[in-house]
């Protein structure tokens, strides 16, 4: 707008508008809807409201509507040719007769009365930030928690969730040898954080602590006995939700609703219906929350298979049943369906079966998953409305290989822009997806790409 | 002279024509400012 | 003048802000506001420098035929209970 561009040369002149504009914009946004209705949107001529857009003078204290053009009127007969409109704070200049854009002054105008206290209070983000391709060197037998601190650290929503700062902020020990949230953020800075003062030895500062505040609060986990991955997980997921309880307990959340990053990012819920086996009638419908989804895997050949059975569930037979519809009292299945799919899925192959001799054998079935699944199939239906297509994107492996004692977990992560790495103790390396796709898995986390 | 009918259609032609020229207003203007920063062939 | 005193009258009673809501509100469900900001779309793509009035000249037509007659009687009639309660005829 030439004639914006005119007022802005001279700098009094710009000021004076910008904080008109600001002082409008104000009044629009903080008036109650009778003020607003009663005196920004009522044209001062003909004193109707709203007909059509009303616009309110920057040099006078003139309202005037579109639809019988008064604003139109007043700005011909005394010459104010801007006006900021009721409803959206917009600015219109009525000698190019269309609204003011491509200003940026004036759309961040607010910004201008306080950018020398913004300038004195920021500071520029460090353009030297790492890529987050770091290795854990093995501390002995640690490979079960190094695998999965990398699926943490390179999982979207973990790491948005520690970039943003939002623990760091809150927690009152500040400290990553005793606070595991803590730990977790101070892996993150040397994963991602400004490379000129790191080294590989101060790399590791934050697993190492993470492993101290692990080991204090569960003396099992200390030791060089291989552990389980999967429990760790689930170790991992209870100690952010803990911290976050901690550290938010002034602003009470909803009941039964947390939103640490361990609910908000992995919790889904699971719906079991009894089913009956002559007439297929439901009951006893209950819901129950899932953090992940631990599939059989036995005589399955591939994902798919094993989330179908999961889903057809089970013949019961020690339930006294009788159909309230047809009055058999044939063992009944119960079925699993998802009620409520989480933004990352986590999905555990049980590879280790725990015999009742209390030993433990590993599966190695391969199990093919694919890289993109479609979650529908296995969600509950409401039978009227149509449930749109909802596709998971793998985003990280942990496979183990070798047997349940002598074991080695590694981790395969998707990173921004596709390429896949993989994480095995201190080395990282590059891998193809389809070499991704072979591994023998034992969890897969997927994260949800569409919705249909 | 005015009735009731003709008051209440032209009370509503009122508010319709404010949304609608509220819709159309800020389209044209963030159409315009994202042209102005990023160039024609934004998408 | 008479228009405004009643206009008026219903902001005060706190009416005007209901049927405002009721109408942006039934306009959003039925699919009316994503029409129109579509139509608008449209009208842009086809000439990147049309002005706002070239645009609304082209799109209030239009919009005002897209919103749905149960809407648009069940708003004038709120309007009319409305306006019988405090207008002597």
């Amino acid at each position: 707008c030439p004639h914006l561009n005119q007022a802005f040369r001279n700098e009094k002149t710009r000021d004076g508008v910008l904080k008109t504009y600001n002082m409008i914009r104000y009044i629009i946004e903080h008036s109650t809807f009778k003020n607003r209705y009663l005196l920004s949107m009522r044209c001062s001529e003909c004193n109707e409201i709203n007909c059509g857009s009303t616009f309110m003078c920057l040099q006078c204290g003139f309202c005037g509507c579109w639809n019988s053009q008064h604003f139109l009127a007043h700005s011909e007969k005394v010459g104010h040719i801007f006006g900021v409109n009721s409803s959206n704070e917009l600015l219109f200049c009525f000698k190019c007769m269309d609204f003011v854009s491509g200003n940026e002054m004036l759309a961040n105008s607010m910004l201008i009365k306080c950018w020398d206290d913004v300038s004195v209070k920021s500071l520029l983000p460090t353009a030297r930030g790492r890529d987050g391709l770091c290795g854990l060197v093995n501390m002995g037998s640690t490979c079960f928690m190094s695998s999965i601190v990398q699926t943490l650290v390179h999982n979207p929503y973990v790491l948005k969730y520690s970039l943003d700062q939002y623990h760091a902020a809150h927690c009152t020990v500040q400290d990553s040898k005793s606070c595991f949230s803590c730990a977790l953020d101070s892996v993150v800075t040397s994963f991602y954080g400004p490379s000129d003062d790191v080294t590989f030895s101060t790399q590791q500062r934050g697993f190492i602590d993470l492993l101290s505040c692990a080991w204090k609060i569960d003396k099992n986990l200390a030791g060089y006995s291989q552990q389980d991955a999967h429990e760790f997980w689930q170790f991992f997921l209870n100690q952010l939700h803990s911290d976050h309880t901690r550290i938010s307990k002034n602003s009470p959340t909803k009941v039964g609703h947390c939103n640490c990053i361990a609910h908000s990012a992995f919790q889904g819920t699971l719906r079991s219906t009894i089913i009956c086996a002559d007439c297929h009638e439901g009951s006893n419908n209950t819901f129950d929350p899932m953090m992940d989804l631990s599939l059989e895997i036995k005589n399955k050949f591939n994902l798919v298979e094993c989330l179908q059975s999961f889903h057809e569930g089970e013949t019961l037979t020690d339930f006294n049943y009788k159909c309230s519809s047809c009055e058999s009292v044939r063992n009944p299945i119960k079925q699993m369906n998802i009620a409520k799919l989480p933004p990352v899925m986590v999905l555990q192959l049980k590879r280790f079966e725990h015999l009742m001799s209390g030993t433990s054998v590993k599966l190695n079935d391969p199990v093919h998953f694919p890289a993109y699944l479609n979650m529908t199939p296995y969600c509950h239906q409401d039978s009227s409305s149509g449930m749109p297509v909802i596709i998971y994107e793998l985003v990280a492996v942990i496979s183990h290989e070798g047997s349940v004692n002598q074991g080695h977990y590694t981790s395969m992560c998707k990173i921004p822009g596709g390429q896949w790495f993989r994480f095995n103790d201190s080395m990282v390396v590059t891998i193809s997806e389809e070499e991704v796709l072979k591994q023998q898995a034992y969890l897969l986390y997927y994260i949800v790409r569409q919705v249909g | 002279a005015p009735t009731i009918e003709s008051t209440s259609q032209s009370i509503y032609d009122n508010l319709l024509s404010t949304m609608i020229q509220d819709i159309v207003a800020r389209s044209t203007t963030q159409a315009k400012t994202l042209r102005a920063r990023y160039g024609d062939n934004s998408t | 003048q008479l228009k405004g005193q009643i206009q008026q009258h219903l902001v005060e009673s706190g009416n005007y802000e209901l049927i405002s809501n009721k109408l942006s509100q039934k306009l959003l469900q039925e699919g009316w506001t994503d029409q129109v900001k579509r139509l608008t779309s449209v009208e842009i793509d086809n000439n990147k420098n049309a002005s706002f009035p070239e645009v609304l000249a082209k799109v209030e037509p239009k919009a005002i035929q897209l919103v749905s007659e149960s809407t648009k009687q069940e708003i004038i009639s709120q309007i009319q209970s409305y306006l019988s309660e405090i207008v002597e005829t």
